[in-house]
C-alpha cells in the first residue's frame, strides 16, 4: 500500500459539482473546461459507482474555480509552475481550485494539461491524500500530458477502500441534498471514543479562570484539549463540581474569573471548580431581567456584554448599567444572522471568536459583520470532528 | 507563456527556501513551534530529517543533503495539497499547518 486516505469521505454517490468560476485567459473555452473536467471525474467513476452531475448555480459537492494569488483560503497560488491547483478533501468541502495564472491546455504537450491536474486534484475531493508510488495519479508531482490519465493499481485499491468496487450495474438514484450529514468520517482508535462521538450535543460549554475550556452533557462534564477531550474524561458532575446538578441549562465566565452556571431558575458561582459560599441563588436575584431555563449564557467577543439566549429570543445583560437588562429586550435570534433558534449553548472561545452550539453542530460567528462567519466548508458545521477529536 | 522558465521556490543551497517547502507540504508538522526555533533547523543537520523523508516520498535517493537533484524535484510543478497529513489542515484558519480550535 502506498496510498493514503485523509479520512473522510462522501457518504453518497451521487456527487455535484460546478464550475463557479473559468479560467480568464488561455486557449480553453469554457465548453472546453466543461469536457476537460468531466473527463477527469470520469477518471473516478470508471472503478467505483460514484456519478458526478454538473450544475450551473446552486449548492453542490463540489466546487471548482481558477483563481490567483491570495484567493482566501489562506493557500495561495505562486503564479506560472510551482503549486498548480490544490483541493479539499469532503470533511473540509471538497472544492478544487486551479491556479489561474498556468497556461492552462488540453490535448497539447505545452502549457499545463488540466484534464491530468484535475483529475489528480478530484482524488483529493473524494477523500485521498498523496501517494508515495511515482506511478500513481495521485503522486503530487505534475507528470505532464497524458493522452487519457488513468488510476494505477494503487490508485484503485485507494479510491475502492473509500467507495467500494463498482457494481455491474448501478441502481438509479436521486440526486441527494448536500447536508452535514453526507461525510462520513474514519473512526479512530477505541481510546479516543467517547460519548460525544455518538452524540455531540451539549448541555453547556465555557471556558473556566485557569483557561481550561469545559463541555457538560448529562450527568458528565469533559474537558477539551487543543483538538480533542483530554485524557481521563468524561468524569462525573457530583465528583468535582460541588453542588452542582446534572443537566445544567447555561453556563459562562464573567471578566472577573467567575464561572457562572445556570438551571432553571437558579445559578451557580465558581472559581475554576471552586463553588463560592452562599450559592445557588435565584436567577431574579442576580440577573435580573432574565428568564429561567435558559439556553444558553455567553460573553460576546463583539462587545465583552453578556448574553442569554432562550428559545427565539435573547437578552443582553449588562451589570453596570441600571436596569441591567433594558426594556428593549427581548430581541429575536434572527437578528444574529445565521443562528437558529433553541441553542444548546454559546462560547468565547480563547481565540477569541464566539461559537455557537446546536444538536451536534456548531457556527462560528463573525463580529464585525454580525453574521455567522462566512468559512470553507460552511457552518454549522459538526462538533464531533472539529473540537472533540471524533 | 508555456515556454517561460517560472522562478524556482527553492534555490540551490538555500536552506530557507528548502525549508519553507517542507514546512508547506507537511513535512515539519511534526515539529514543536512552541519549543523549536526555526534557526536550529536552518543547518544541513537541522533539516536532514526532513530532506530525506520528502526524497523517500518522491522515490529519490535518500542522502538527506540539499543536492541539485533534490532542488530540481522541489521545483517541480506539482499540487499544492500537504504530503504528510500528521497534523490536519484548517481550511480556512490563518495557521494552515494546525488543526485545532485556535
Amino acid at each position: 500500500k502506498r496510498f493514503a486516505l485523509q479520512g473522510s469521505r462522501w457518504k453518497v454517490k451521487d456527487l455535484t459539482y460546478r464550475i463557479s468560476k473559468y479560467p480568464t485567459s488561455g486557449q480553453m473555452t469554457k465548453q472546453d473546461v466543461d469536457g476537460e473536467i468531466k473527463k477527469a471525474l470520469d477518471v473516478w467513476t470508471d472503478h467505483t459507482d460514484l456519478t458526478f452531475t454538473q450544475k450551473r448555480s446552486g449548492r453542490v459537492h463540489i466546487d471548482i474555480s481558477f483563481l490567483e494569488g491570495e484567493h482566501g483560503d489562506g493557500d495561495p497560488f505562486d503564479g506560472s509552475g510551482g503549486t498548480l491547483a490544490h483541493a479539499f478533501f469532503p470533511v473540509f468541502g471538497g472544492d478544487a481550485h486551479f491556479d489561474d495564472k498556468e497556461f492552462w491546455t488540453m490535448e497539447s504537450f505545452r502549457g499545463t494539461n488540466l484534464l491530468q491536474t484535475a483529475a489528480h486534484e478530484f482524488g483529493h475531493s473524494l477523500g485521498l491524500s498523496h501517494s508515495d508510488d511515482n506511478d500513481a495519479l495521485m503522486a503530487p508531482f505534475y507528470r505532464g500530458f497524458e493522452v487519457k490519465p488513468s488510476l494505477n493499481d494503487d490508485d484503485i485499491k485507494a479510491i475502492q477502500a473509500l467507495y467500494g468496487v463498482k457494481s455491474s450495474s448501478n441502481l438509479a438514484s436521486s440526486l441527494n441534498e448536500i447536508s452535514s450529514n453526507e461525510i462520513e468520517f474514519d473512526r479512530r482508535d477505541s481510546e479516543t471514543n467517547h460519548i460525544l462521538c455518538n452524540d455531540a450535543r451539549i448541555d453547556a460549554i465555557f471556558t473556566a479562570l485557569d483557561n481550561s475550556t469545559y463541555v457538560f452533557k448529562g450527568q458528565e462534564y469533559f474537558k477539551l484539549v487543543d483538538d480533542s477531550i483530554a485524557d481521563g474524561y468524561p468524569r462525573k458532575i457530583s465528583s468535582d463540581w460541588s453542588g452542582l446538578p446534572s443537566n445544567i441549562d447555561a453556563a459562562f465566565t464573567w471578566k472577573n474569573g467567575k464561572t457562572y452556571i445556570f438551571k432553571g431558575s437558579q445559578y451557580w458561582r465558581y472559581t475554576n471548580k471552586n463553588k463560592d459560599s452562599g450559592y445557588p441563588k435565584p436567577i431574579s436575584k442576580g440577573f435580573d431581567g432574565i428568564p429561567n431555563s435558559v439556553d444558553a449564557a455567553f460573553v460576546w467577543s463583539g462587545n465583552g456584554l453578556i448574553y442569554f439566549f432562550k428559545n427565539g429570543d435573547y437578552y443582553r445583560f449588562n451589570p453596570e448599567e441600571r436596569p441591567p437588562v433594558k426594556e428593549t429586550y427581548p430581541k429575536p435570534i434572527s437578528n444574529w444572522e445565521g443562528i437558529p433558534d433553541n441553542i444548546d449553548d454559546a462560547l468565547k472561545y480563547t481565540n477569541g471568536f464566539t461559537y455557537f452550539f446546536k444538536d451536534g453542530n456548531y457556527w462560528r460567528f463573525d463580529d464585525k459583520a454580525f453574521k455567522v462567519d462566512q468559512a470553507n466548508p460552511a457552518f454549522p458545521r459538526p462538533a464531533s470532528f472539529w473540537w472533540f477529536g471524533c | 507563456p508555456s515556454n517561460a522558465m517560472p522562478i524556482p521556490h527553492v534555490k540551490e543551497n538555500s536552506l530557507t527556501s528548502a525549508m519553507m517547502y517542507l514546512m508547506k507540504y507537511g513535512y515539519m508538522d511534526d515539529m514543536d513551534h512552541h519549543h523549536h526555533r526555526s534557526e536550529n533547523l536552518l543547518s544541513q543537520d537541522g533539516l536532514k530529517k526532513y530532506i530525506m523523508e520528502f526524497q523517500a516520498f518522491a522515490g529519490m535517493n535518500v542522502t538527506g543533503e540539499l543536492d541539485s537533484d533534490t532542488v530540481k524535484m522541489m521545483n517541480m510543478p506539482r499540487c499544492g495539497v500537504k504530503d504528510k497529513l500528521g497534523m490536519k489542515m484548517d481550511a480556512d484558519s490563518h495557521q494552515v499547518h494546525h488543526h485545532s480550535r485556535s
